[in-house]
C-alpha cells in the first residue's frame, strides 16, 4: 500500500460526507445505500466513523460530473477514466467525483427498482414473461399510456407482480420540482420541446420541464435514464432503434461495425447515414459500491497500491462478495488505528463437517470415457478456486459439446443443454495425466472424438485413455518462431484452423500437416475481433475470440453479432 | 471463409474517445498518471525518458519491466481505472 506524502490524513475520526447529486443511471435510494456500503468498507477495520450531511459543506463531497466537471481533471467519456478523489484536507481536498458517462449498476447490469404498481418498490426481474414472450428490458407492452413496467418475478402471468420503471413520465430527479414528472410538450425560451433536453446546459445532464412552460413557470427537474437508453454519444436517453442504417446496411441488433474499440453501439433513429444519431448499448456497467470504496479510500489518505487484488490498485475489476485486501486493511490502519472495542463473534455452523466438494455424489453421476476424472474424486483440485473470479483462462474449448474452461491445472466444465450448471473444479492431471498443468489450446476433432491438447510447442493426442505425444508442433509444420497455439477451430470434417499472435494456419487432420499458402493474418479474415486473442473456438454455431474477460461472437455470417463478458455468458457465473 | 471482412472506421459524432496511435495513448497516459514528470526535492521538474517511465508503470501495475511498449501493457493502458495519479507529484 502506499499514503500520500507526508502521509495526509483526516484528523478527526467522525468524518462527514454530503452526496451533492445523483446519477440519472441508478434509483438514488441504492446509490445513498451503494455510497453507504462502501464506507462501511472502512468503518469496519478502522475507528473512523461517517456521518452524512444534507447541507453544508462535509468533509468529503461527493458528485457525479461529466467531461469537465469543474476541477482540473475532466473525465474521458464512457470507460477509461472512471471515478477520481483527493486526498484529506479543506477545500476540494478529499471529494470524490464520478464520471457520469459511465453506467453505472451494481456491476451487473441495469438495476431497476420499480415504482408503483404492486410490488412495493422490489426491483425488475429480468427475463420476465408476458403472455407468452420473455422480457430482458421494461416495456410498454400491454399499456395505452406508454409507461415502461416490468415484472418482479420471472412470470406476470402467474405472479401478477409488477412495477413501473424509471422514466420521465413517472418522476424527475434533483431540479427544483420534487421529483414531479416531465410535462410535454414544455416551453423553454420560447421553444417547443417534446421530450427531455440538455439544451441550456453545459453539463450534458438530459432535463423537462414539469409545468408546460418552464419560461414562466421555472420549474425543472432531471430525466431518469430508461434500462434502455443508450449509453453516451449523441443521444443519451433515447433507445436503441432497431434495425437501423449503418453504411446502407441494416441492423437489427447492436454491433461494433465502425468503430476501432470494440464497443457494442446502436443507432437510435431508423438511419445513421442520415440522422447520425447514436449511442453505446447498455452494458454491465460499473459497480458504483466498488468504485466509491476505492475512491473513498483516496478520500481518507490513500493511494495507490501496486498489489492487484487490492481495492486500492488502479484499475477497476468487478467481484461478486467483496472483501477488503489485507494490503488495504494495513494501509488504512497505518493511518487511523484499527477498530477498538470488541468484534462481534461470527455465528458458528452448527452442522458438522462437510464432504469437500466435488464429492463422490457428484462424480458418480455423470462418467465419461473420454474424461476420466469426472468419475473420481480430484485429489489435486483447489475447490476454493473460483473460476468467476478468474480474469482469463488458459483456454476454452468444447468437448463432447461441453465446454471445458483449463486454469493452472484444473477445468471446469459448462454443459450445453439443459441448466444442470456448472461442474468442477476436475484435475487435468488426473483427467488426462500426460498433460502439463498448463493448456494453451484443445480440440476435439469431430469426426474421430481425437482430442488435440496445445501446451508450448508441444502437443498431444487423446483416444479415451490412450495418448500419442508429446510431439513437437514443428512436426505439424508450425515454424519454430511460434511459441504456442492459442485457438483451435475445426472448419469441415478435416481442416483445423490453428491461431497464435496475429496469424493463422490450416491444418489437415487427414495429412496431419499444415497446408500450403498459410499463415494468414487472422484480421484479414475475421473482421472485428481482437487479433490478439488468446483462445480461440467454435460453439454452438458461432465463433469465440477471447481476449482476457471478454468475447467477441462472430456469427456464421462472419458478423461479431456480440461482445460480452466469458464469465457471465458462457461460464454462467451469477 | 471466402471474402474477407472489409471494416470501416468512422468518426462518430459526439464520441469523446477519438481514434489514437498506441505510441499517443501510452504517451498520454504516462503523462496523465505521473510517470514522465519527476519533480526534485528543489521543485526542479524533469522529464524522464519513455523508456523509464514505462518501466515505472509496469512495476507498479505488476507487469513485466521491459521499458518497451509491450501488448500487456498497452492492454493495461487501455483497462478502465481510477484517475488519480500513480506517481504523485
Amino acid at each position: 500500500y502506499k499514503t500520500f506524502d507526508g502521509d495526509l490524513k483526516w484528523d478527526h475520526n467522525d468524518v462527514t460526507y454530503r452526496i451533492l447529486n445523483y446519477s440519472p443511471d441508478m434509483d438514488s435510494n441504492l446509490i445513498d445505500d451503494a455510497f453507504a456500503r462502501a464506507f462501511k468498507v472502512w468503518s469496519d477495520v478502522t475507528p473512523l466513523k461517517f456521518t452524512r450531511l444534507f447541507q453544508g459543506t462535509a468533509d468529503i463531497m461527493i458528485s457525479f460530473g461529466k467531461a469537465d466537471h469543474g476541477d482540473l481533471y475532466p473525465f474521458d467519456g464512457k470507460d477509461g477514466l472512471l471515478a477520481h478523489a483527493y486526498p484529506p484536507g479543506d477545500g476540494i481536498q478529499g471529494d470524490a467525483h464520478f464520471d457520469d458517462d459511465e453506467h453505472w449498476t451494481l456491476g451487473k447490469g441495469a438495476v431497476v427498482k420499480t415504482y408503483y404498481g404492486n410490488a412495493e418498490g422490489a426491483l425488475c426481474h429480468f427475463p420476465f414473461t408476458f403472455e407468452g414472450k420473455s422480457y430482458t428490458s421494461c416495456t410498454t407492452e400491454g399499456r395505452t399510456d406508454n409507461l415502461p413496467w416490468c415484472a418482479t418475478t420471472a412470470d406476470y402471468n402467474k405472479d401478477k407482480k409488477y412495477g413501473f420503471c424509471p422514466s420521465e413520465l413517472l418522476y424527475t430527479f434533483d431540479g427544483n420540482a420534487d421529483g414531479a414528472p416531465c410535462v410535454f410538450p414544455f416551453i423553454f425560451q420560447g421553444e417547443k420541446y417534446e421530450s427531455c433536453t440538455t439544451e441550456g446546459r453545459s453539463d450534458g445532464y438530459r432535463w423537462c420541464a414539469t409545468t408546460s412552460n418552464f419560461d414562466t413557470d421555472k420549474k425543472y427537474g432531471f430525466c431518469p435514464n430508461r434500462d434502455t437508453a443508450v449509453i453516451g454519444g449523441n443521444s443519451e436517453g433515447d433507445p436503441c432503434h432497431f434495425p437501423f442504417v449503418f453504411l446502407g446496411k441494416e441492423y437489427h441488433s447492436c454491433t461494433s461495425e465502425g468503430r476501432g474499440d470494440g464497443k457494442l453501439w446502436c443507432g437510435t433513429t431508423d438511419s445513421y447515414d442520415e440522422d447520425k444519431k447514436w449511442g453505446f448499448c447498455p452494458d454491465q456497467g460499473y459497480s458504483l459500491f466498488l468504485v466509491a470504496a476505492h475512491e473513498f479510500g483516496h478520500a481518507l489518505g490513500l493511494d495507490h497500491s501496486n498489489i492487484r487484488d487490492a481495492l486500492m490498485y488502479p484499475m477497476y475489476s468487478y467481484v461478486e462478495d467483496f472483501s477488503l485486501h489485507e494490503d488495504d486493511i494495513e494501509g488504512i490502519q497505518y493511518l487511523y488505528g484499527s477498530k477498538t472495542g470488541p468484534d462481534p463473534t461470527p455465528p458458528q455452523p452448527n452442522t458438522p463437517t462437510t464432504t469437500p466438494y466435488p464429492d463422490e455424489s457428484d462424480a458418480t453421476e455423470e462418467p465419461e470415457p473420454t474424461d476420466p476424472s469426472v468419475g473420481t474424486t480430484p485429489s489435486t483440485v483447489d475447490p476454493t478456486k473460483d473460476p468467476c473470479k478468474m480474469l482469463k483462462f488458459d483456454t476454452i474449448t468444447v468437448i463432447q459439446g461441453h465446454l471445458h474452461f483449463f486454469k493452472d491445472g484444473q477445468f471446469w466444465k459448462v454443459p450445453s443443454k439443459g441448466d444442470g450448471g456448472r461442474k468442477g473444479p476436475f484435475s487435468i492431471s488426473q483427467s488426462w495425466p500426460a498433460l502439463p498443468s498448463v493448456i494453451d489450446s484443445a480440440f476435439e476433432d469431430v469426426q474421430t472424438k481425437k482430442i488435440y491438447f496445445f501446451s508450448g510447442s508441444r502437443f498431444w493426442v487423446y483416444t479415451g485413455s490412450s495418448v500419442l505425444g508429446p510431439r513437437s508442433i514443428e512436426k505439424l509444420g508450425l515454424p519454430p518462431s511460434v511459441q504456442k497455439v492459442e485457438g483451435a477451430l475445426q472448419r469441415g470434417k478435416s481442416k483445423v484452423l490453428l491461431f497464435s499472435g496475429e496469424n493463422f494456419w490450416r491444418f489437415d487432420l487427414k495429412t496431419q500437416r499444415i497446408d500450403k499458402g498459410y499463415p494468414k493474418y487472422t484480421d484479414a479474415i475475421f473482421g472485428g475481433v481482437p487479433n490478439d486473442a488468446h483462445d480461440v473456438f467454435q460453439h454452438k454455431g458461432n465463433i469465440y475470440f477471447c481476449r482476457d474477460r471478454f468475447y467477441w461472437r462472430m456469427n456464421s455470417r462472419r458478423q461479431v453479432d456480440r461482445v460480452g463478458y466469458v464469465k457471465y455468458d458462457l461460464l454462467k457465473c451469477p | 471463409w471466402s471474402l474477407p471482412v472489409k471494416s470501416v472506421f468512422v468518426t462518430f459524432p459526439g464520441d469523446v474517445v477519438k481514434n489514437v496511435t498506441d505510441v499517443e495513448l501510452a504517451e498520454s497516459y504516462l503523462k496523465r498518471f505521473g510517470y514522465m514528470e519527476t519533480e526534485h526535492r528543489s521543485g526542479f521538474q524533469s522529464m524522464v525518458s519513455t523508456a523509464k517511465a514505462l518501466k515505472r508503470m509496469q512495476r507498479q501495475m505488476g507487469l513485466e519491466e521491459t521499458g518497451e511498449l509491450d501488448k500487456m501493457t498497452l492492454e493495461a493502458m487501455k483497462r478502465p481505472r481510477c484517475g488519480v495519479p500513480d506517481v504523485a507529484n
